[in-house]
């Protein structure tokens, strides 16, 4: 029997009101559909396999694609790279970015790595205050400017900091901001032509729905992203974000974070995310 | 995008001599597809679009009225009349306890909603009471210097509830009282009990939940969640200058059975407006 489009039509409606009930974009879920379709329309199947369990097995297999592209190991990075490796965590408001940087360095000084922290964010309330005790308590140095410095001037002097004191890795928080804020975007851009990150980690959470794709589009436009952090995931989160940023931008996602504490951040498994969504 | 697509239906309608079963199914479904680019509850989005087929067939056009300028105004009698009205904020003496999931800015909210009340001519006042952020203390403590309106908080304190029932104790001259809570979700049941308890202690006139207006299909079951531990009167929908629509606010009013009170559209204190339904609507229908 030849698989035709009319066969295929429930099957592929159901899987996609499956993919956007866990928060998979509407843009990256009719995409990785519609090339789905392309490919099965015309393949034989058995007469007594069911159309929608290829199909659900056909999107597995597409998912499991597009959320493992790029993929590296974060830890054989930051072994191998060039020191101090320059790490900048990009995204907006509220994703979790400032508790991000305090569980990488968490991570990182577990594994043996020395860490600086940089006070990026010079303009929210209380930002410096927050990077700051994440700092001490866990032994780390934080580089930091007034209020309403210039935070590429912070980063840059973290960077110095880490070259006199060869240290390994140097951790950049800088304010959340929206891709629709021109200045912002501007001072986001600068921030990476003067420190010339090694990796810039964009942070965003599991909880977001359609406007993962949009922000991870715009944000991978203006700077380029290197690797993608998915937090919030503990909040009962599908984590279909984890595929639209990942469609959008071509690159892994590294991290999830699973809680508040140092501990809540594992590295990404394509596979359990797949099963979370279509299992 | 999916705006252009609605626009691209409903020019079609205009240009149709009728309105028959083929074009509404047209029409309903780039409707469909609007809602649920802007996050709106997938079960929602099928049942609010049920309901705008079944009337585009059934009614007719009202004299003088296009075929297309009906439809149109049967898809925001239908949304408009799902979200409600904007909520009636009291000008008086009052206590509200603010609440969400973390990061969904209730910190900036809350200072934002003091000075909504001080701009209005009343003497508002907030309480720190998120004691696991760090920083949050002093998050709260600047934004109210730069507004100048009183705050209390206790910046090591590990009691939530002690730290409420001695701020209440000493801001009692204010009129308005508004706290601050820590970021929570449905999943951490410690905190959910917290929040419990913070507000018996505080016994509030209003309890707004602050929502992130990216949030996803998540919106629903927590907005059930908070519901149900503290019965929420009120919605804010936060970081509407974005490019996320909202929907997810739409499930908050079904599970909460209340309005949606204010806007965030930036990041500072002025960037707080009450909400207007038909501006909502047709931003997020693109
Ligand atoms: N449950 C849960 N909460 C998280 C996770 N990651 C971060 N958070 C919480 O999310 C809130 C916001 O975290 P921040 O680190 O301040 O976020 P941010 O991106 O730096 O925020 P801005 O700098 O204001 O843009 C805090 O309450 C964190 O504890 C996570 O993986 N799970
Ligand atoms: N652009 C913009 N940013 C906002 C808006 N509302 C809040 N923010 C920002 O979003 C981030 C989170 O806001 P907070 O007020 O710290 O959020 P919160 O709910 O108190 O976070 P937790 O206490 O960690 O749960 C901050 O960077 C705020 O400045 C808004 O309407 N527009
Ligand atoms: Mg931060
Ligand atoms: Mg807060």
């Amino acid at each position: 029997l030849v698989i035709d489009e009319g066969s295929l039509e429930k099957p592929l409606w159901d899987l996609e009101i499956a993919l956007l009930e866990s928060d998979v974009a509407m843009p990256a879920a009719e995409e990785i559909l519609k090339s789905l379709k392309e490919e099965l329309i015309g393949e034989r199947r058995k007469f007594t396999a069911k159309t929608h369990k290829i199909a659900e097995e056909a999107l597995r297999n597409a998912l499991l694609k597009v959320v493992s592209s790029g993929q590296f190991d974060f830890d054989t990075f930051i072994r191998d790279a060039a020191k101090p490796v320059k790490i900048l965590f990009v995204g907006v408001n509220g994703t979790g970015k400032t508790t991000c940087i305090a569980k990488v360095a968490y991570r990182l000084r577990e594994r043996g790595h020395s860490v600086v922290l940089a006070s990026g964010d010079t303009f929210r309330a209380g930002a410096e205050e927050q990077i700051d005790a994440h700092a001490e308590r866990l032994g780390v140095k934080l580089i930091k400017h007034q209020q309403g410095a210039d935070p590429a001037a912070v980063i840059y002097d973290a960077v110095q900091h880490a070259n006199a004191r060869k240290l390994d890795v140097v951790l950049a928080d800088t304010a959340g901001r929206f891709h629709t804020s021109v200045n912002l975007m501007e001072q986001l851009k600068k921030i990476c032509r003067v420190n010339k990150p090694d990796l810039i980690i964009f942070v965003d959470e599991a909880i977001a729905g359609n406007d993962a794709v949009e922000r991870a589009k715009q944000f991978n436009e203006a700077i380029g992203i290197g690797g993608s952090i998915l937090t919030k995931i503990d909040a009962d989160a599908k984590g279909g974000a984890a595929i639209s940023i990942a469609h959008v931008t071509g690159k892994p996602i590294l991290f999830v974070g699973t809680g508040q504490e140092y501990g809540d951040l594992e590295p990404f498994k394509p596979e359990w995310l797949v099963e979370k969504l279509i299992g | 995008g999916l705006g252009a697509s609605l626009k691209d239906t409903m020019a079609k309608i205009a240009n149709a001599r009728r309105i028959d079963r083929e074009l509404v199914d047209e029409v309903v479904k780039s409707i469909q597809r609007a809602m649920l680019q802007a996050d709106v509850n997938v079960k929602l989005v099928m049942n609010i679009s049920n309901k705008i087929r079944e009337r585009a067939l059934k009614e007719k056009p009202p004299e003088g009225m296009s075929s297309r300028e009906h439809v149109i105004r049967i898809v925001y009698q239908e949304l408009t009349g799902f979200v409600g009205k904007s909520a009636d904020i009291q000008l008086g003496r009052q206590r509200i306890l603010m609440v969400g999931l973390q990061g969904s800015g209730k910190t900036l909210s809350t200072a934002r909603l003091a000075r909504y009340f001080q701009r209005k001519g009343l003497k508002p006042a907030v309480i720190a009471a998120d004691i696991y952020r760090p920083g949050a203390y002093d998050q709260l403590k600047q934004l109210s210097e730069r507004a100048n309106f009183s705050f209390y908080g206790e910046r090591d304190s590990k009691n939530a509830v002690k730290i409420v029932k001695n701020g209440l104790a000493e801001l009692e001259q204010n009129d308005v009282i508004i706290i601050d809570t820590a970021g929570r979700h449905s999943l951490e049941k410690d905190l959910i009990r917290e929040m419990k308890d913070i507000n018996r202690a505080v016994d509030p006139d209003h309890r707004f939940l602050i929502m992130d207006a990216a949030i996803g299909q998540q919106a629903s079951e927590q907005a059930r969640a908070f519901h149900d531990a503290v019965s929420i009167t009120g919605v804010i929908i936060s970081k509407l200058d974005g490019t996320a629509k909202g929907g997810g606010a739409l499930s908050a009013v079904a599970e909460t059975g209340s309005p949606i009170a204010f806007i965030g559209t930036g990041e500072t204190i002025e960037d707080f407006e009450q909400f207007e339904p038909d501006r909502f609507i047709s931003r997020l229908l693109g």
